[in-house]
């Protein structure tokens, strides 16, 4: 039926948010501001 | 770097979503982010030796593709929580049951650091514009619409939130599935190509108006990041009506008991609000905004250090105050209940791109919130902007919002993450150049 519209579906998988990955947002964020970020919207 | 190249909104270690696509032939499959706030393709390359990131996930072997062409040049692309850095290919890419040619992607040689390592995700498929595609390389989305694999140049995302792991939801390439949305969408232009960017209205927190984007604010549709991500002053009322633990200002404090009653008379005297700052002396202005009065010259730099008070945060939290007070005036409140109203909010400004704790029993009381876009009125229920973590008497609860302060012209900012485009079913028109939203199914 897809095929018929000319739509293509691509199925996305979902990830809940976990102590784990917080910790390593919280790290990878400092990890981010030592980087300076050059490319960053925010600079 | 050299062609002043911007990507850097994501949070892509809170990013939740996740898809698969083939690279070269037989494809070599890899999880990617789909991602509307960058334009690039990247995946670990198989020559990548020196970063353990490389290791914990899916590499591409160049050699064992038979659609494989050299490119070489070299490319890197510095986000705001890590790095890659490798050089362009080009192979076959499959999505769904699209193949398609030629398309140029980055080889990562390098991901330095914990941002890729953690990651769920191999790589990343950007699906923005080609003006902010590293390397100006030519995104997939455009090679899909080039080589005729889709009949209409729209994607629309779809994110089951009611979803266990493994069912995350649906994108659709050359449309939409009527029965991922309910109602008609609400489309607004894209204001600045490169990212999905339009223009937002006023934010209501509770039915009543915060003030800061009355006059109007960019916002971004990206579903590389996981929450949203809006200005300081909004994102600290919103915490003090949902309870969620700030980082208590001393600037803030001192502005209201030093100044809050001369910004008040000034306010009542109607005084322009933005000249205000710099006429109580925390600011100068320029016409456009309010800058700190620390750039005048290094002199006065140097005595503002000393006496502590017409610094950065000084002016910046002027600036909020200004628009608290105005905004608390308009709903007719008292002199001395709008002291005490910013006095407590000084106490709740967000860390800027932290979390915030929430009390998870408080859900019932807490307010929705309301963005308008297009004219419309886009609401969140506490249980959509609240996020919970682990099950049980365990569970911990956040606040989907966190604060990002982007200076004018180009903000104030707002990044509608996957907070957003949860609950609303999001189409990317590319024809048309436009984002609409409906609710989703």
């Amino acid at each position: 039926a897809s095929e018929a519209e000319g739509l293509v579906r691509i199925a996305l998988k979902k990830r809940p948010i976990d102590q784990n990955n917080r910790v390593a947002t919280r790290l990878s964020g400092e990890e981010g501001q030592h980087l300076g970020g050059a490319n960053s919207l925010g600079s | 770097e050299d062609e002043g190249d911007i990507v850097a909104l994501q949070n892509y270690m809170n990013a939740q979503y996740f898809g698969e696509i083939g690279v070269g032939t037989p494809p070599q499959k890899f999880t990617v982010i789909f991602d509307t706030g960058s334009s690039n393709l990247w995946v670990p390359s198989a020559k990548c030796y020196f970063s353990i990131a490389c290791y914990f996930h899916s590499r591409y072997k160049a050699g064992q593709s038979s659609t494989y062409k050299k490119n070489g040049k070299p490319a890197a692309i510095q986000y705001g929580t890590g790095s890659i850095a490798g050089y362009f290919s080009e192979d076959s890419v499959t999505v769904g049951d699209l193949v398609v040619k030629d398309q140029e992607f980055i080889e990562a040689t390098k991901e330095p650091g914990v941002t890729f390592m953690v990651a769920k995700f191999d790589g990343i498929l950007g699906l923005g514009f080609q003006e902010i595609s590293v390397g100006k390389a030519v995104p997939v989305w455009y090679k899909m619409i080039e080589q005729g694999l889709i009949s209409d140049p729209v994607f629309s995302f779809w994110f089951n939130r009611h979803a266990g792991e493994g069912e995350g939801g649906e994108i659709v390439f050359g449309g939409m599935d009527p029965k991922h949305y309910i109602g008609e969408h609400t489309y607004v232009p894209v204001t600045q190509k490169g990212y999905w960017q339009f223009d937002m209205g006023d934010v209501l927190v509770g039915g009543k108006s915060t003030g800061f984007c009355a006059g109007g604010c960019a916002a971004i549709a990206d579903s590389g990041t996981s929450l949203l991500a809006g200005p300081t002053a909004i994102i600290t009322e919103i915490n003090e009506k949902i309870g969620a633990a700030g980082v208590v200002s001393q600037e803030c404090k001192t502005v209201v008991s030093q100044y809050g009653q001369q910004i008040l008379d000034l306010l009542l005297a109607e005084t322009q609000p933005k000249k205000i700052c710099s006429q109580v002396g925390l600011c100068t202005f320029d016409g456009t905004r309010g800058v700190s009065a620390g750039i005048r010259s290094v002199v006065d730099d140097e005595a503002e250090k000393s006496n502590g008070l017409h610094s950065d945060p000084m002016c910046n939290a002027c600036e909020m105050a200004v628009v608290w007070m105005q905004n608390q005036l308009s709903q007719n409140k008292t002199q001395d209940v709008i002291l005490n109203y910013i006095n407590q909010l000084c106490d709740r400004l967000p860390s800027p791109m932290g979390e915030s704790s929430v009390d998870c029993g408080s859900l019932a009381s807490m307010p929705e919130i309301e963005f308008t876009i297009g004219g419309k009125k886009f609401a969140l229920k506490p249980e959509e902007y609240i996020l919970k973590v682990g099950e049980g008497p365990a569970a911990q609860c956040i606040s989907g919002f966190t604060a990002m302060d982007i200076p004018p012209p180009r903000g104030p900012l707002w990044i509608l993450g996957d907070v957003f485009m949860g609950p609303y079913h999001t189409v990317f028109d590319y024809g048309k150049l436009r984002v609409g939203f409906a609710k989703a199914a």
